[in-house]
């Protein structure tokens, strides 16, 4: 105890080089202090060592799980060394224990645009809204991340119901969206020239048409669930499109393979929980 | 569920963003 509270009041003085030495040494004797692990954590992350401190907030972390102190600092350390997805991963921790907060996730977005991890700053801006609602700043950057993505067009009128309306409405906050106003054939081809990624329902007309066609874009048909169209999943031409979406479930995934038993091999199938 | 969806258009996104 004697070596910890003289590493500590060396850290307050600011002589981190020496307070470690004494942190050190109490570790040896107590390895598995949570305390003096995320103080040592600390020391080192002051000495610029964010790697050495990021093991000890981790060790701390595993040794006692309800510290937010230690998660907050974790974090921190996670930023120092471009870490943004370890750091995002514990968000949801930080968040139950009530010191997640918008600073945080705007600076976690900041570290992921500067990796032009769009997905990332996108996902941490929207986050930091849902926190703090108003910060108008940010809804302008949103949009602009947005527009730098691909562009999703929904082979299907917008408020269609269902499943498929809660992925578009989802989709649509992180992506520039647009979706079937008329089933016109131009205004069918022009939003699939326009966009980057089409997305069709399934059992729809739409999508064996376009499977058909010069591919100008990447191609998801789905959800599937448990409606068998067999005539229908049969005109679809499988190697033009690029994934299936299907919820899983052992009844539709067998009867989707007796109808289709080569499409695992023609098209990628996700399985959505 | 949404996050699987996410998950499968940041992939699609990295696949268009490799083949530019």
């Amino acid at each position: 105890l004697v070596h910890y509270e003289k590493g500590l009041e060396l850290a307050e003085a600011g002589k981190y080089c020496q307070a470690l030495e004494y942190m050190q040494e109490h570790l040896r004797r107590t390895p598995d202090d949570a305390e003096v692990l995320n103080d040592t954590g600390a020391i080192l992350y002051c000495l610029g060592r964010s790697d050495e401190a990021i093991d000890h907030f981790v060790k701390a972390r595993s040794t006692r799980n309800d510290s937010a102190e230690t998660l907050w600092n974790l974090a921190e350390a996670y930023l120092a060394t471009g870490k943004a997805s370890e750091a995002a991963e514990i968000f949801d921790d930080m968040d139950r224990m009530g010191v997640l907060n918008a600073d945080l996730l705007n600076r976690t977005a900041e570290v992921f645009l500067n990796q032009n991890n769009k997905a990332g700053a996108l996902e941490m801006l929207l986050r930091s809204l849902q926190v703090w609602s108003d910060q108008e700043v940010l809804r302008p950057m949103v949009d602009i991340i947005r527009s730098k993505r691909p562009k999703v067009a929904f082979l299907f009128k917008e408020n269609s119901t269902g499943a498929v309306n809660e992925i578009a409405r989802f989709v649509k906050e992180r992506f520039v969206v647009r979706f079937l106003e008329d089933s016109g054939e131009d205004q069918v081809q022009g939003l699939i020239e326009w966009s980057d990624i089409a997305w069709f329902e399934w059992g729809s007309d739409l999508a064996v048409t376009a499977s058909k066609q010069v591919k100008t874009c990447k191609t998801i048909i789905g959800p599937y669930l448990d409606e068998g169209n067999p005539q229908w999943s049969r005109a679809v031409n499988w190697t033009n499109i690029d994934v299936l979406v299907t919820v899983d479930g052992c009844t539709a995934q067998e009867a989707l393979a007796g109808e289709l038993p080569e499409l695992e091999s023609q098209t990628s199938i996700a399985v959505i929980p | 569920q949404l996050d699987k969806i996410n998950g499968l258009l940041i992939e699609l996104e990295a696949e268009i963003e490799s083949e530019q």
